[in-house]
Formats: C-alpha cells, structure tokens, sequence
C-alpha cells in the first residue's frame, strides 16, 4: 500500500522516513533465518517480500529525485536511539537462548513492536492525512492485531506452542495503535478525512 | 530445543 502511495503519486508526505527505516532493520534482524533455516515456500517469498519493499521504500525516500523533495525532515523528528538502545537492551536480557541470531531476532521482535511510534507522531503533527497513508497505519496495525488470533487458535490446537517474548510484544505494539484505531473508526463512520487531536 | 527454536512466523 504504501510503495502504491508513493509510486503513484510521486510523494511521500506525511510518511516517517524514521518509521520505515526501523522496519528495515527489523527485517534485517528477524530473517538472518532465510540463510540457515528453510519453513516453507510461502515463508521464504514473505520474508523477502517484506525485505525488498522496507527498501525500496527507503530508497524511494532518500534517493529518488522527485519523491525525496516530498520527505518533510523537520516533521519527522523521533530520535532512533530512543527505541533502539531500549529494544538491544532488552533483547540481551530477555531472550529465549543467549546466541548472536536469537538475540537479534528478539530484537527485531522488541523493535517492531515500537516502530511505529515516530509515524505516529508525525501524524499527530499533519493537518491533511492522506488517505492511503491513513489506510497503511491501519492495515500495519490490523497486521499484528490478527496475529492475536492466530495465536489463541494455535495455544489451542499445537502442543508446544510457547511464545511468550512473541505474545507480549504482539499484544504491546497492537496497543500502541488502539489511540489511533478509535480515531481512524471515528473519521470512517463520519465519512471524513482522518484527524487527530493535538 | 523445543519448539520455539523455529521461528516459524513473519
């Protein structure tokens, strides 16, 4: 949706290059896998998939003459090091087995839960959302809201099915997004272009 | 290792 966004209108206004190059790095961290471990097809092209576009999408935004002019720098203001320390932190901490792989794919876990955080903020900051940059906020955050359910379904039906680092951060980044759900809801029963408050 | 070794979700 979001290399839609920006392909077709040539723009990235209102998108957290911050957002984007978090997930990058989630991405990065979460599927070293694809080197040492094979789950299926569909589990491969997935992560690749999500590789690809996370950069394409960044390149978009600091490379592409037309696109990179639309980049709003003084907005998007997050600091990295405010999640990133935190999440390292954690991981080393919190993890299921104290090796380079599982540390960093605990991580990426930790870091995406919070990645959303300076397009949030951004958001907060704009006037006129766009609404394909509203949809994408939505569809990200639905993303990880549905996981919910499929967990419950697999607690219930695999026997050692035990997550709990995957779980609670699942439920804490789904959460993250409550704020902007309610408001998103609002402006869609209304028919109206999305607002948030101040 | 048990079964959380295979991260097995994207």
């Amino acid at each position: 949706v979001l290399l839609l966004k920006i392909r077709a209108t040539r723009s990235c206004r209102g998108i957290s290059l911050k957002t984007q190059e978090l997930y990058a790095l989630v991405f990065i961290c979460r599927y070293l896998d694809l080197f040492y471990s094979y789950i299926s097809l569909y589990n491969t092209v997935m992560k690749v998939t999500y590789l690809a576009t996370a950069f394409s999408i960044v390149r978009y935004m600091r490379f592409d003459k037309v696109v990179r002019q639309t980049y709003d720098k003084e907005q998007d203001t997050f600091r990295y090091i405010f999640l990133i320390a935190p999440c390292a932190l954690l991981a080393l901490v919190l993890n299921h087995r104290f090796s380079p792989t599982e540390v960093l794919w605990t991580f990426s876990i930790y870091l995406e839960a919070v990645a959303i955080l300076p397009q949030l903020v951004l958001m907060q900051r704009t006037q006129n959302i766009d609404n394909l940059t509203a949809n994408y906020v939505a569809l990200l955050g639905a993303y990880r809201g549905f996981y919910i359910l499929n967990w419950i379904y697999r607690f219930a039906t695999e026997k050692h099915y035990r997550q709990w680092i995957v779980w609670i951060s699942g439920v804490a980044q789904t959460a993250l997004y409550a704020d902007f759900f309610y408001y998103y809801a609002l402006c869609w029963k209304a028919n109206q272009r999305l607002q948030l408050p101040a | 290792d048990g079964e959380w070794a295979r991260h097995d979700e994207l």
